[in-house]
């Protein structure tokens, strides 16, 4: 464990708690999207069946558990709990074209072929690529409610903060992961416009909004 | 990196 990876698990956990405290307290789920938040929930559910099979640590253990019950908890208030305030006009990114494509690679480019070491890939990949739907629906609307323009920015930060902590690890430990090192480089790409935005517009005290 | 030892990232 390094200061990066700790930063980094503490801003995905703050991402989390951002969503459901503003469903939570607004009662309302509008401007998120339902998609990308099933895709973190398969996510979580196919990275973390080690904790079947294997110990790392009281830490470890009980984020893992956290990501798969907050992650489960929040497509329930999306799809049962706040269902009418659920913006699916906006969300019409298509998964499977997402899914699909992620499985294959999952099969093809992975470090072991075994079941949960392709489940594992299968979620590095797939986690790259999951917040595609929410940049799709806030490209339609174009706008993002200032708490969930937190949220976003809170989650894409977790990743760019592990490529440091892989910097740190390859450089002091010798450990590389050329998977997950390159799904996570993917992932904080996705990001740079909206961090761009972010930057320029949220933490100026506006609304973000997009270019036309 | 078999999966037995687990994965310590998150």
């Amino acid at each position: 464990m390094n200061i990066f990876r700790l930063i980094g698990d503490m801003s995905h956990l703050l991402a989390i708690v951002l969503l459901l405290l503003k469903m939570w307290k607004t009662r309302s789920c509008a401007g998120i999207s339902g998609k990308s938040q099933i895709l973190f929930a398969l996510v979580f559910a196919t990275r973390y069946l080690d904790l079947f099979t294997a110990f790392i640590s009281a830490y470890n253990s009980t984020m893992k558990l956290f990501f798969i019950s907050t992650s489960l908890v929040t497509v329930y208030l999306m799809y049962f709990k706040f269902r009418a305030t659920y913006d699916a006009n906006h969300d019409t990114f298509r998964l499977e074209f997402l899914v699909v494509p992620v499985g294959g690679l999952a099969f093809l480019v992975n470090h072991n072929f075994s079941p949960l070491e392709i489940l594992w890939t299968f979620s590095i990949y797939l986690e790259s690529v999951a917040i595609l739907p929410q940049l799709f629906m806030m490209s339609k609307t174009g706008e993002a409610e200032t708490i969930t323009s937190h949220y976003l920015f809170a989650l894409g930060s977790y990743r760019a903060l592990y490529i440091l902590n892989w910097v740190f690890r390859y450089y002091f430990e010798g450990f590389f992961d050329l998977i997950a090192v390159v799904a996570g480089c993917v992932q904080t790409i996705l990001y740079c416009d909206f961090f761009y935005l972010y930057i320029t517009k949220v933490l100026k005290g506006k609304k973000l909004s997009l270019p036309a | 990196r078999p999966i037995a030892e687990g994965h310590d990232e998150l």
